[in-house]
């Protein structure tokens, strides 16, 4: 049968930040 | 402020990435033709920042990736980056884990390891 799905709720920085400019 | 406006975007990104309006670039993962923008992979990956981010990048709109990533890591990747959301099972994790190592997504790699972890918790 399809398996559990679960989600999980991630609240922190998902990807790299680009550095700004200087 | 419109609180939802990002996922919109993004929304609407990955609609244009499913109709093929605007890609501009072809990756070859694993043999299979992927579609994507570039603008999108350089915000999401520290590797195709590097790839992109300079003037080599301008030229380029088929992108092999000699030793890279297997389809099966890659494709869930970019669904990710165009929706947020990182769909993963035991079978899947490692291969997407190798993916996210190569692609320098660190926090993606985290969040792979944590679920392997748990899935090995009784």
């Amino acid at each position: 049968h399809e398996g559990l799905v679960a989600t999980v709720k991630e609240a922190g920085r998902s990807i790299h930040e680009i550095p700004r400019e200087e | 402020e419109f609180t939802r406006h990002s996922s919109d975007v993004l929304g609407n990104l990955n609609e244009l990435r499913l109709r093929g309006i605007l890609t501009d670039v072809t990756l070859l993962v694993g043999g299979q033709p992927l579609r994507a923008h570039k603008a999108v992979l350089i915000a999401c990956s520290g590797f195709f920042y590097s790839i992109f981010r300079g003037r080599a990048g301008v030229g380029v709109d088929v992108l092999s990736l000699p030793g890279g990533p297997e389809a099966g890591g890659f494709a869930p990747l970019l669904d990710f980056m165009y929706t947020s959301r990182l769909r993963l099972s035991p079978a899947t994790a490692p291969a997407v884990l190798a993916a996210a190592t190569y692609l320098q997504m660190d926090h993606v790699v985290q969040a792979c390891h944590r679920f392997i972890q748990a899935s090995y918790e009784p």
